[in-house]
């Protein structure tokens, strides 16, 4: 899927994102 | 053989079913390993949740589809499952790699994370039965002509029916992308287009978590400097 624009950082993941790091 | 948009749906559905043959509608070893690594055990919430949201998808299904399409609906959602549960695998074992922890209890216990990561599942499922959605005209409905029922079950129907907010929804969706590489190109075209419409529209509803999101940040101050302008 390299067409597709990641945009997360690399310290960024679901984790963070819910508010479960 | 040039396919034709129903051969091509055909394919994507068979492939989908390939991708998944594998793949349970329960969680894995590797999951249940997850689960008794957690400081609270995830495993009965994750499963009531998903045989609850599977009742209320089911009957969803049958109300807009037909009463008789009641095992059609379960089907849908059993694949749905079945990725939902190969996703997060893969999705928390990189987690694992990138933070060295194999601890998820806050993560395996926040029913948001699970109904968006279930609802993404599903909705790769319907859109890939709905055909090729983009290439009929339009996200998943072709403007004006008699659409079957079936083209209305797409996005953003799955959030009406699981009752989540759209910006939940879209958290989820490039770790989805990125922990599912064997996802078809269509499919991840039609997740950045549900991003799109979640970003433009469904995450600036009232009540939506990104207000949340935006005051908090206001509240804690500056944070980040803004980038300096390019000379």
């Amino acid at each position: 899927n390299q067409d597709y624009h990641f945009g997360l950082e690399d310290h960024e993941g679901v984790s963070e994102l819910f508010d479960c790091d | 053989v040039p396919q034709t948009p129903i051969r091509a749906a055909m394919n994507s559905i068979q492939q989908l079913r390939v991708d998944l043959t594998s793949a349970s509608d329960q969680p894995s070893s590797n999951l249940l390993v997850y689960y008794k690594n957690c400081t609270v055990d995830p495993s009965e919430e994750i499963r009531k949740r998903v045989e609850e949201l599977g009742q209320v998808f089911v009957e969803r299904f049958a109300q807009a589809v037909g009463q008789h399409c009641e095992g059609l609906g379960r089907k849908r959602f059993n694949l749905g499952a079945q990725l939902y549960y190969k996703v997060m695998e893969s999705m928390l074992k990189s987690e694992e790699k990138r933070l060295s922890v194999q601890n998820f209890s806050k993560l395996l216990n926040n029913a948001a994370f699970h109904t968006s990561l279930l609802a993404c599942a599903l909705e790769v499922v319907m859109a890939t039965y709905v055909g090729n959605s983009l290439k009929s005209g339009g996200f998943g409905r072709s403007s004006g002509s008699s659409d079957s029922v079936e083209t209305d079950l797409c996005f953003p129907w799955i959030l009406d029916v699981f009752q989540l907010p759209a910006f939940d929804f879209y958290k989820v969706i490039e770790s989805f992308i990125k922990a599912e590489p064997t996802l078809k190109h269509d499919m991840m075209k039609h997740l950045e287009q549900c991003e799109h419409v979640i970003m433009e529209s469904l995450a600036w509803k009232t009540d939506s978590p990104l207000f949340d999101l935006l005051k908090q940040s206001r509240e804690e101050g500056p944070g980040e400097q803004a980038e300096p302008p390019a000379t």
